[in-house]
């Protein structure tokens, strides 16, 4: 459903290159739950912004559900990522100036639906990540894993067939990230959505179908995921 | 060492009142680990920022090490802080034109010392969290867990004798966040710094002295730590 074929990413800064991904080959099933670990720095982030069409890789393809999205133009890579799927970002990339509700209902804005249809959905999200009472907060006016849970609340509202998130509870307390690893665990199992998501939460490695490490460029299965 | 009286904080968005700390009084021993947990949303982040002099409540008295710090003057409060509290915000908070190591380099220039004297400073807290490599990055050429590192590096660069971390592991992997605790234990008991960090790191709980909740506006002793 998701493979990622010999894809290289660097970077250079004046001489000096970092490469976090060299050669990387991957297979996704569709509705896998894949964890990705690996130290701070390794290239995660940068794996998940290849997988969601978000970057480029410098040579190798990515395809996703047939589609070599490598291939596609910068307006044709956004309209398929806005249909495709929904992006829990390591920052959460939230709007300032809009309020939570606003924040959540922005992937909406692609899709032709009555305002009462979005209304409904941006309710039902805000409230699957208990903010209900938080829609009218600024960002600034959040805490911070209120923040997160808007981020985590916007990447499912438009009901997306592969859900990326980039540690999505690492800034959540034990309670709140065990309700964000089964809501998304639920939307899985309901709507068969594959799921890749980056995280050093061991309880959300024990709920995935598999789980790899990425090492100095390399993914490597991980044999033994008990710590 | 740390006196909070009667602390009281409320925020108002139109008629909506939250009131994250009621009437909550608190007292640090010099030289202690204090651990701080409790729900997302419940006003953790709130309670440092008093304690760090960044904030103000809206009743109630903040003392540290003798001085009254919600009688200071904006300027002096200001000054207070950048002489006593070295602070890991959540979101890290770091210059996005400056580079790594000019923002491990930002509280040193309130200090009258010598370039020389500043450099090696900054080289040794970014040594300290691994991340001499990356000092000439801007924090968008940065990791998450590089940025967070490097928001731990300027909070230990000015030696103060309080440090208030806010979840300063949330994005980094557990070899990471280990290093990072050894760094923060190892300053306190080889320089007698006093240490309050908001966590739900259970590791970060069994090194600290002594672990509260917040809960509804209150703190409260753990009776028990383990989970
Ligand atoms: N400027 C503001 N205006 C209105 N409400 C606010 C504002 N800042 C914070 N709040 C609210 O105050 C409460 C406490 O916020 P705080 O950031 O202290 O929580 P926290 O315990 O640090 O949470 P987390 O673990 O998610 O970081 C939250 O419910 C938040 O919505
Ligand atoms: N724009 C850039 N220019 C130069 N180097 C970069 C840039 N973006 C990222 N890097 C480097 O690429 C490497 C991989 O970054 P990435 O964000 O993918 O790591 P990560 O595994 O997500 O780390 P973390 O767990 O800390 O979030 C890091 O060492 C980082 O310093
Ligand atoms: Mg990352
Ligand atoms: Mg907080």
């Amino acid at each position: 459903f998701i493979q990622l074929d010999g894809v290289t990413k660097s970077y250079r800064l004046g001489e000096h290159v970092v490469t976090p991904l060299h050669e990387v080959t991957l297979e996704v099933e569709k509705g896998e739950f894949l964890v990705l670990l690996g130290p701070s720095g390794s290239g995660k982030s940068t794996l998940l912004n290849l997988i969601a069409g978000i970057d480029r890789p410098d040579s190798g393809r990515v395809v996703v559900d047939g589609t070599d999205i490598t291939q596609l133009s910068r307006k044709k890579a956004a309209d398929w990522r806005a249909e495709t799927v929904g992006y829990v970002f390591q920052d959460y990339s939230l709007v300032p100036v809009l309020t939570a509700y606003e924040n959540v209902e922005i992937p909406l804005w692609l899709f032709s639906m009555s305002r009462a249809e979005r209304h409904r959905r941006v309710a039902t999200a805000l409230e699957a990540v208990g903010l209900s009472d938080r829609h009218g907060h600024l960002p600034r006016q959040l805490s911070g894993g209120q923040q997160q849970r808007v981020a985590i609340a916007r990447a499912i509202v438009a009901d997306p067939s592969v859900i990326v998130a980039d540690e999505p509870t690492g800034n959540l307390d034990v309670d709140s990230a065990g309700d964000v690893l089964h809501l998304l665990a639920r939307l899985r199992a309901e709507r068969g959505k594959t799921l890749v998501m980056v995280t050093h939460d061991t309880r959300a490695v024990e709920r995935g179908t598999r789980a790899l490490q990425l090492d100095k460029g390399q993914l490597h299965a991980m044999a033994e995921v008990s710590r």
